[in-house]
Parts: structure tokens; C-alpha cells; sequence
């Protein structure tokens, strides 16, 4: 689960970097 | 390198770092080398005066990372007129340090029975890239949080025509490694960290698009001047 939330936080990261 | 060869960091060509018409005839042309840890000095040494040459030794002056030799400069015979002798200078990063001008600038002296010979050369940053600098992802994502705007540099990768997953092993190559890729609206983000010999952590972004030679590349440091010379390492390894 702990692994879950890294993987969400590197698509939230490279989210907000294409679309800041 | 080929199927048997030794993996190591990217090796530039040796060039000519010491002309023998500065040095009474000694020419020294060299480059630098990162082979599983071991860090080298590659030396050619040629002879382009009249008379043997012998008591080669050298010594860096003190420079920004602490770039030392790590034992004597061993040329074990006399150098003939028209010879020229390989020799690699094992490197240690135990020496004494002072900033320099550009930061990965080398002064070095060479001496031989003539004389005391001075040049300057500069070694590509990839020397200090360690083996074990692949940052655990938490800490990646709480760092990169962490280290302010104002100290992540930007810079265009220009006209290399390698997909992402060719990019990040031949990157990895030399110590330079991915640890999370996504695909947002056809861009492939590669987030990578470097660790430097002296502990610094290099934090970088690229940005390849499909069919754009051009690639982005951020990087976050706490230490922001190295930035570039970190860039210029990932200029060397993708076009070598």
C-alpha cells in the first residue's frame, strides 16, 4: 500500500509539471 | 564497449593536454576514466625531443573535489626519442580542496629529468558519479519538494534520437539512475538521481517527447553550481 501512494505521487509529480 | 569489456562510466577520446613545443618536447595528451568505482587518470606520454627522457612524476594542484593520485606516476623505463607510453594514474578523491574556475579544472605538473611542465585540463563530473546513487523514491520526492525553485536549472538536450528506456540504460551506464518514469500526454518523465563522490545529491527531470530529438532537462541541486556540469555529462554519455 505504502508503494500505491509513492507510485500516485510520482503521477501527481509529473502531473503538475506538464500541467502546472 | 564490446561483448567481455569492462563496464565504466563514458570515457572521452584523449586529447592533447600538453603540447611538446610548451615542454621542451614532452607531449601529454590524456582523458579520465570511472571503472567500477576506481577512478583513473589515462596518460599518454610521448618523446618528441632529441634525448631520453626519465624521473617522470606528477602532482594536482589542490582543486575542487579533492582530486588527487593515488600513487606515483609510473613510467619504469627511460622514454626513448619518438616513444610514446601509455600509463593510467590511479585517482583518489582524499586530496585537499579549493574551489576552481571552471569548477572541474585540473592543474597538474609534470616533471622529467629536463624540466617542471605545468597544464590545466578538466575532468567531466561523471568521474564523481558513484555507484550507489540511486536515491530511494521517498526520499526523491520529499528532496525534490524540498530544494527551493530558484535552484533547479533547466537546459535542451539537443538532436539525440533515443527513446526513453535506451536513454536511461545507457545513462545508468555511468551512474546516472531513473527511478520513476511516467507518460503524461505523450511526454516520457524520467525522474533520476546523482549522487557525487563528496555526498552532493543531483536531482534531474527529462523530458523526452515522441519524435522530438529535443529533450528537457531540470535539474534540482542544493548545491546549484554543479548543475551544469552535470548537464554537460548527459550531453557526453547520450551523443557518445
Amino acid at each position: 500500500e505504502m508503494d500505491d501512494g509513492l507510485e500516485e505521487a510520482f503521477s501527481r509529480l509529473a502531473e503538475s509539471r506538464t500541467n502546472p | 564497449g564490446g561483448v567481455g569489456m569492462p563496464t565504466g562510466s563514458y570515457v572521452a577520446p584523449k586529447t592533447v593536454w600538453l603540447a611538446a613545443m610548451k615542454a621542451k618536447g614532452l607531449e601529454i595528451s590524456g582523458t579520465f576514466a570511472r571503472r567500477g568505482g576506481i577512478i583513473q587518470m589515462d596518460l599518454s606520454l610521448t618523446n618528441k625531443a632529441m634525448s631520453v627522457m626519465t624521473d617522470f612524476a606528477i602532482q594536482f594542484n589542490r582543486n575542487s573535489f579533492g582530486l588527487s593520485p593515488a600513487g606515483p606516476l609510473q613510467v619504469l623505463t627511460p622514454l626513448s626519442p619518438n616513444q610514446t607510453i601509455d600509463v593510467s594514474l590511479p585517482l583518489s578523491m582524499s586530496g585537499p580542496i579549493m574551489k576552481m574556475e571552471p569548477l572541474n579544472n585540473l592543474q597538474v605538473a609534470v616533471k622529467n629529468n629536463i624540466d617542471v611542465f605545468y597544464f590545466s585540463c578538466q575532468y567531466p563530473l561523471s568521474l564523481l558519479f558513484v555507484e550507489d546513487g540511486k536515491m530511494e523514491r521517498q526520499v526523491f520526492l520529499a528532496t525534490w519538494k524540498d530544494i527551493p525553485n530558484d535552484n533547479e536549472a533547466q537546459f535542451q538536450i539537443k538532436d539525440i534520437h533515443l527513446n526513453s528506456d535506451v536513454a536511461s540504460n545507457k545513462l545508468q551506464g555511468s551512474n546516472i539512475f531513473t527511478i520513476a518514469k511516467r507518460t503524461v500526454e505523450g511526454q516520457d518523465m524520467l525522474y533520476q538521481s546523482v549522487k557525487l563522490t563528496n555526498g552532493i545529491w543531483v536531482l534531474a527531470e527529462m523530458r523526452i517527447q515522441t519524435g522530438n530529438p529535443n529533450h528537457t532537462l531540470s535539474i534540482k541541486c542544493r548545491a546549484p553550481e554543479v548543475s551544469q556540469f552535470v548537464f554537460q555529462c548527459y550531453e557526453l554519455v547520450l551523443k557518445s
